[in-house]
């Protein structure tokens, strides 16, 4: 409850004019963009327990969720440095959806399965240089990992294991033209 | 080769030889649909009277009217069963990425600006500008916070004899999620993914301001010029702009409002995907 407290305190001063229409002080414009920070990473402890009480808690099997905090610049240090990754999908809607997923990563062949045994189509995408080129993006990843994530029911989730497998290669490379 | 397309089973998108998005094929017609970006100078007034204020983080005030970014685009053509892009290069702070997914029925335009030069000691305010064949009569539509739909008159107020001072800002609108043109025949919406400034100056064009950097204060109480930096040097900005492009008609069903409702509840609370490396805790059969 702190935890949700204190992003609630952070939103209360988010409703200034100011914080909404980008009236402030460059200074003070880096200041909400830390509290939302902090009150985000706050609550990202309460994600965390209620995705594991979802997946199943077992006192042996604690599983560390984050986000892609710099997804908009199509950087993610856990998808870029592991071999094998759990992706779990949240759809907050009241009616299923079925979203696109890219996933940054390195160059290579990946193989995304869902809970039901079953391979899901997936494609790797090269990101523009124009991204990779951005000075301060520290990131190692050269390609998304594409895929549609099935029928994720209304306030529901589904999860996919996604696993780089040299010997497998990724469904659909993309083909490439200059 | 002939000029380049990308799209799916429902709708193609055309590049001209420059490498700029120019028609859309939708349902068996095609009809003429540019993007483009452009950009305002920002005025730099002395501040004095209301009527010489600069351009600055609470009004938009541009000096005269849109300057061209380029007339090449350097674009390489990424296909695959998934999804289909084009990515493009304007020039070295304004890039695009063009895509049109497997099954959907809009396209996806995924913009990235900065850092915007200031060594003219001009700012200046990006704007990404769409150009088709709706005949739209003066009139567009913008959203109020995501819900109903107001319809805007170019040059026009509906409570008083409008004196347009400023030609272009006294026709930019918030836009929060929504801005659209449309005739008997046709309809042309863009989905944003933040309030920008949006209006349509000529029938026919929308356009939706991106991205903006200031060199002088405008006088109405933050006393700073909005020039925001990071890493010394300017903000870079990235985001995504959706487009949808079809028939006007209310008979159809979905209608294309409708469709355009479905996707801003899908992009605007998109699924939310949580990723845990488990390289030696799981195996795929654990999983299972």
């Amino acid at each position: 409850e702190a935890h949700l407290t204190a992003l609630r305190d952070v939103m209360g001063v988010m409703q200034h004019h100011d914080a909404i229409t980008g009236t402030e002080k460059q200074h003070v414009a880096d200041d909400y963009a830390r509290m939302l920070y902090e009150g985000f990473e706050a609550c990202s402890v309460n994600t965390r327990s209620a995705l594991n009480q979802l997946a199943g808690e077992r006192d042996t099997l604690k599983f560390d969720w984050g986000y892609c905090k710099q997804a908009n610049i199509s950087a993610c240090v856990m998808t870029e440095n592991s071999d094998n990754i759990l992706v779990l999908l949240y759809n907050p809607l009241g009616h299923s959806s079925n979203d696109f997923v890219r996933l940054p990563v390195k160059e290579g062949h990946y193989l995304v399965r869902n809970d039901r045994g079953q391979t899901v189509a997936s494609t790797l995408i090269p990101i523009p240089s124009s991204v990779t080129d951005l000075p301060f993006r520290e990131s190692e990843a050269t390609h998304e990992l594409v895929f549609q994530g099935e029928q994720v029911a209304p306030v529901g989730y589904k999860s996919y294991y996604v696993s780089k497998d040299e010997s497998k290669k990724s469904l659909s490379t993309a083909e490439m033209r200059q | 080769e002939d000029n380049v397309s990308i799209g799916n089973e429902h709708l193609t998108v055309h590049f001209d030889e420059n490498g700029f998005m120019n028609m859309i094929s939708i349902h068996g017609e095609t009809h003429a649909l540019k993007q483009n970006f452009l950009y305002y100078d920002g005025a730099l007034g002395n501040n004095e009277e209301f009527r010489n204020r600069s351009s600055g983080a609470y009004i938009f005030r541009p000096n005269g009217t849109e300057k061209t970014v380029t007339d090449v685009v350097e674009i390489q053509v990424v296909k695959s069963d998934l999804v289909q892009e084009v990515h493009q290069i304007f020039n070295e702070w304004i890039s695009q990425v063009i895509r049109v997914y497997a099954g959907q029925e809009h396209v996806e335009l995924e913009w990235l600006v900065g850092p915007i030069p200031i060594d003219d000691v001009i700012g200046k305010e990006i704007i990404s500008r769409f150009e088709s064949d709706i005949k739209s009569d003066g009139a567009f539509y913008t959203d109020s916070n995501g819900r109903e739909m107001l319809r805007r008159v170019r040059n026009y107020r509906e409570t008083w004899e409008l004196d347009l001072v400023e030609p272009v800002s006294g026709n930019y609108y918030p836009i929060t999620a929504k801005i659209a043109i449309e005739d008997d025949q046709s309809r042309l919406a863009v989905l944003n993914d933040r309030a920008q400034g949006g209006s349509s100056l000529v029938d026919g064009q929308l356009e939706l301001m991106v991205h903006r950097r200031l060199l002088r204060d405008d006088a109405f109480g933050v006393g700073e010029a909005l020039n925001e930096t990071q890493y010394g040097t300017g903000l870079v900005a990235r985001g995504k702009h959706w487009l949808f492009f079809g028939s006007s008609q209310k008979d159809a069903s979905p209608t294309l409002q409708a469709k355009e409702r479905f996707l801003q509840n899908k992009v605007l609370l998109p699924s939310w995907p949580f990723v845990t490396p488990v390289d030696n805790l799981l195996t795929y059969d654990d999983y299972l």
